[in-house]
C-alpha cells in the first residue's frame, strides 16, 4: 500500500532495527487467490524459503509451480465444496487454480506482505512506493472464494492445509453469520490454527454503523475494524446557484464540459419514483441523457451506479450519502465523471434540485490530498459492538486502515470489478474491513519476526494494549458516521500503533486451555468442548469458571438494568475480573490508573503496583466494577492503564446495562 | 427434487474409533456408507476437525447424527468477502 506505512510510522521500525526474523514468517491469506505477476511478489533480496515451510504451489488453469518464488511461497485452491453446491466451475468465467480472477485476494495479500514497488498508483491517484506491512515476510495464498461465494467446507480445508504447511499468520477477510462456537466451522478451524501457534486475523465486517453487527468474534481470533488514513481524493461539485461542495472521486477520464450540465435526482427520472439508488435499468434514458444524475448510496455497488447512469445516457453522477453513511466518503474509480458527497452536502444538493427551475452542476477533480485531519476516523461501514454472541468479550479488538487503500490487483478485472470495466490496473484503491484485516496480519508478522517466541495471544495483546484512542490534540478518535467521538464498541482497544506494539512492556498471554476454560464458563457440555478442542477436556466441577477470567486485553462488563423504569430498583451490582500480565520487557515496576466517563461505576484495582524482576515473569491483578442500576441500553466506557513511565499497557472497558 | 442434498461437515469422535478399524479414514468411510451408498467425501480434515465433508439429504444427515462415533453434523455455510 502507499501511505499507510507512513501513516503507521513503519519507517521507524526499520530504523529501530526491528526487522529481526521477519523473512522467516509466512502469512497465509485465505481469499480469492493471487495474481503472481504483480511486482509486489518480486522476491529480489529475499533468502531461501524457510526450511519449516511444507506448502506447495498447486497447478491449475493459468497457474503452475513456476508462479511461486521466494516471496509467494505457496498457492493452493479449494473448490470441492463450491463445486458440490454450484456444479463444475465454469473455467471460461474463473480459473480453477490459485489465480485471482477477482482482485480481492491480490489486494489483501499484497497489503499484508507485498514487496516494495516504486511508482505505484491507480490512474495517478495515491502515487508512491507501495509496500506491504511486512515487506520481508512470505506469502501463501489459499483460494477459497469463487464467483458464487466462499464455502465453509473449502475454508476449513484451507485452514487445515495452512496449519500443515506451516504458516505463522492467517489473514481472513471474509465472514458469515454468527453462531455458537461449536457449530461455527471457521471458529473451530481457527481454534486449531491458534493451537498450532498461528495468529488469526479476521475482518470485523462491514455492517456498521448499526450496533451489534460484528462477524468473527471468537476470542481466539483478532477481530479488526476499519478506520481512515490522512489521505483523500477530493472532487468539487459546484451548483448553478454558486454553492460548492467537497466530495471524493477516483475518476480520471475526460471531465465534463466546462459549462454547467443539467442536474436531476434519480427518483425523479426513473421507472419507480421510490428508487433513488440507480439500480440496473431503473433510469429512463430520455430523462437522463446529457445530464448529471444524483444517485443515493446503498442497495447496489457504488461503481455499478455510474455504469447505470452511463448506459442511460447520463454525463455525470453524484453519489449521495444518506444517514446510514453520514459524512463517510469512499472513493471509487467510476465509469463516468462522478463524485461521492457526504450526507449534509447531499441533502443540500437534493434540496437545490427540488427547488431550482433549471438545476445545473459542474464536477471537478482534485487528485490526491495528503495530511487530511482528523485521521483516523472510524469508517461508517466498520461493524460495531457490542458482541452479541459473548457480550463479556469486547469486540472488535482494534481498528486499522481500511478506507481508500491502494494495493495489488488482478489483471483479470478492472478496478470496479464490473464486467463492463475493461481497464487493467496493477493497483486498485478499495475500502472495507477486508482491507484493515491484512494490515493487522502484516503487522502481526512484523511482531512475530521481532519476537518469534511470542504466542498469538501475546502478539494480539501487544497490538491492542499499545493502540491509541486519541489524536495528538487529545480528542478521542471520531466516528465518521456521527461526527462525534467513537467508543470501544467502534474501535475496540483503538487504532493500531505498530511501533509501540514492538515494545509493549507487558502482555496478556492466553493458552488454548484458557480458551477451553472460557468455554466451560459458557456452560458448554464436554461434548461441545470436544468439538472445539478435538480432544477430551473436562471442566473441573470444583472450579467456578467465569468469562470474566479469560485473560483478554480488554474488558466488557454487563450489568442488570434498572427494573420498573425511572422509579425502579437501584440495587448496586459488583463484578470482578481477574487478569495476568507477563513481562516482556526489562525488570521494572508498573502502576495502574483508571480513567472513566462513568461516575455511576466504581472501579477498583488490586494490587495497584506490580513489580517485575525478570523476563516472562507473571503477575496477576483483579479489577472490581461496582455499579448502580441504569436504564436498559445504557452504555459507558473507561480505560485501565498500567505504566512504568515508559510503556503504557492500556485496556478499554465497556459497560452495558441490559 | 424431493430429497435435495446439501453439504455437511461431519465431526467424528476420533479417539473413540471402534477397534475393528485400523484406520480412521476407513472408519469415516464406513460411517458415511452406512447412511448413503452414493455419498462421497469432499474433504477429510486432519487439524481443524476430526472428520470429513460430504453431500447428504436431510434424512441421511439425521440418520448419520445417530450413528455411534458421530459428534456433530454441521451444515455448510456460505461466507462472503468483506
Amino acid at each position: 500500500t502507499t501511505r499507510t506505512p507512513e501513516f503507521l510510522g513503519l519507517e521507524k521500525t526499520s530504523l529501530l532495527g526491528y526487522s529481526g526474523q521477519q523473512s522467516e514468517v509466512i502469512v497465509g491469506v485465505i481469499d480469492t487467490g493471487v495474481w503472481p505477476e504483480l511486482k509486489s511478489f518480486d522476491d529480489t533480496g529475499l533468502g531461501p524459503v524457510p526450511s519449516s515451510w511444507k506448502g506447495e504451489c498447486e497447478t491449475g488453469k493459468n497457474f503452475n509451480s513456476s508462479n511461486c518464488n521466494r516471496k509467494l511461497v505457496g498457492a493452493r485452491f479449494f473448490a470441492k465444496g463450491y463445486e458440490a453446491a454450484f456444479g463444475p466451475i465454469d473455467e471460461k468465467a474463473e480459473s480453477k487454480s490459485p489465480r485471482d480472477d477477482d482482485g480481492h485476494g491480490s489486494h489483501t495479500s499484497t497489503t499484508a506482505a507485498g514487496s516494495a514497488v516504486a511508482g505505484a498508483s491507480l490512474f495517478g491517484f495515491a502515487s508512491g512506493t507501495a509496500k506491504g506491512m511486512a515487506t520481508q515476510a512470505r506469502v501463501a495464498a489459499y483460494k477459497v472464494c469463487w464467483l458464487g461465494g466462499c464455502f465453509t467446507t473449502d475454508i476449513a480445508a484451507a485452514i487445515d492445509k495452512a496449519i500443515e504447511d506451516g504458516v505463522n499468520i492467517l489473514s481472513m477477510s471474509i465472514g458469515g453469520g454468527l453462531m455458537d462456537y461449536y457449530k461455527d466451522t471457521v471458529a473451530l478451524g481457527t481454534f486449531a490454527a491458534m493451537e498450532h501457534g498461528i495468529l488469526v486475523s479476521s475482518s470485523a465486517g462491514n455492517g456498521g454503523p448499526s450496533r451489534a453487527t460484528l462477524a468473527n468474534v471468537a476470542p481466539w481470533i483478532t477481530t479488526v475494524g476499519a478506520g481512515t488514513i490522512d489521505r483523500d481524493f477530493p472532487a468539487y461539485i459546484t451548483l448553478g446557484n454558486g454553492k460548492r461542495y467537497n466530495g471524493v472521486s477516483l475518476y480520471n477520464g475526460k471531465l465534463p464540459p466546462d459549462s454547467p450540465l443539467p442536474l436531476v435526482y434519480a427518483a425523479n427520472v426513473g421507472q419507480d419514483s421510490t428508487d433513488s439508488l440507480c439500480t440496473e435499468d431503473s433510469l429512463i434514458p430520455s430523462k437522463v441523457s446529457g445530464k448529471i444524475v444524483i444517485c443515493d448510496r446503498g442497495g447496489n455497488p457504488r461503481a455499478e451506479k455510474s455504469l447505470v447512469v452511463k448506459r442511460a445516457g447520463g454525463i455525470g453522477m453524484i453519489l449521495a450519502n444518506k444517514e446510514d453513511y453520514g459524512e463517510e466518503l469512499v472513493a471509487d474509480s467510476y465509469l463516468l465523471p462522478a463524485a461521492a458527497l457526504g450526507e449534509k452536502a447531499s441533502n443540500e444538493v437534493k434540496k437545490y434540485v427540488s427547488s431550482a427551475p433549471n438545476p445545473t452542476a459542474k464536477i471537478a477533480f482534485g487528485g490526491t490530498q495528503l495530511g487530511v485531519q482528523p485521521s483516523p476516523v472510524v469508517a461508517a461501514f466498520s461493524s460495531r459492538g457490542p458482541n452479541i454472541l459473548t457480550p463479556k468479550i469486547l469486540k472488535p479488538d482494534l481498528i486499522a486502515p481500511g478506507v481508500n487503500i491502494l494495493a495489488g490487483w488482478s489483471g483479470k478485472v478492472g478496478p470496479t470489478g464490473l464486467a463492463a470495466d475493461t481497464r487493467h490496473v496493477s493497483f486498485n484503491i478499495i475500502s472495507g474491513t477486508s482491507m484493515s484485516c491484512p494490515h493487522v496480519s502484516g503487522l502481526a508478522a512484523l511482531l512475530k519476526g521481532a519476537h518469534p517466541e511470542w504466542s498469538p495471544a501475546a502478539i494480539r495483546s501487544a497490538l491492542m494494549t499499545t493502540s491509541y484512542r486519541a489524536y495528538k490534540n487529545g480528542q478521542t478518535i471520531k466516528d465518521v458516521a456521527t461526527g462525534i467521538p467513537a467508543t470501544p464498541f467502534d474501535y475496540g482497544a483503538g487504532h493500531v500503533d505498530p511501533v509501540a506494539a514492538l515494545d509493549p512492556g507487558l502482555v496478556y498471554d492466553t493458552t488454548a486451555d484458557d480458551y477451553l476454560s472460557f468455554l466451560c464458563a459458557l456452560n458448554y457440555t464436554s461434548f461441545q468442548i470436544k468439538l472445539v478442542a478435538r480432544r477430551e477436556f473436562t471442566c473441573d466441577k470444583r472450579i467456578k469458571y467465569r468469562v470474566e477470567d479469560l485473560n483478554y486485553p480488554s474488558f466488557a462488563a454487563t450489568f442488570d438494568a434498572a427494573s420498573g423504569g425511572k422509579g425502579g430498583s437501584h440495587k448496586s451490582t459488583t463484578v470482578q475480573y481477574k487478569r495476568i500480565l507477563t513481562n516482556v520487557g526489562t525488570p521494572t515496576t508498573y502502576k495502574v490508573s483508571v480513567s472513566s466517563q462513568s461516575p455511576s461505576v466504581k472501579i477498583t484495582v488490586e494490587p495497584q503496583i506490580l513489580s517485575f524482576k525478570g523476563l516472562n515473569e507473571k503477575k496477576s491483578y483483579t479489577v472490581t466494577f461496582t455499579s448502580n442500576s441504569m436504564p436498559s441500553g445504557t452504555t459507558s466506557f473507561a480505560h485501565l492503564e498500567w505504566s512504568d513511565g515508559k510503556h503504557k499497557v492500556t485496556s478499554p472497558i465497556a459497560f452495558s446495562w441490559t | 427434487t424431493q430429497n435435495p442434498k446439501r453439504t455437511y461437515i461431519i465431526h467424528m469422535d476420533k479417539f473413540n474409533m471402534p477397534a475393528s478399524f485400523d484406520d480412521h479414514l476407513q472408519w469415516y468411510d464406513s460411517s458415511l456408507k452406512s447412511v448413503s451408498e452414493t455419498a462421497e467425501m469432499l474433504y477429510t480434515y486432519k487439524h481443524v476437525a476430526h472428520g470429513f465433508s460430504t453431500r447428504l439429504t436431510t434424512q441421511e444427515a439425521d440418520l448419520l447424527t445417530k450413528q455411534p462415533g458421530i459428534l456433530s453434523v454441521i451444515p455448510e455455510v456460505r461466507y462472503e468477502l468483506h
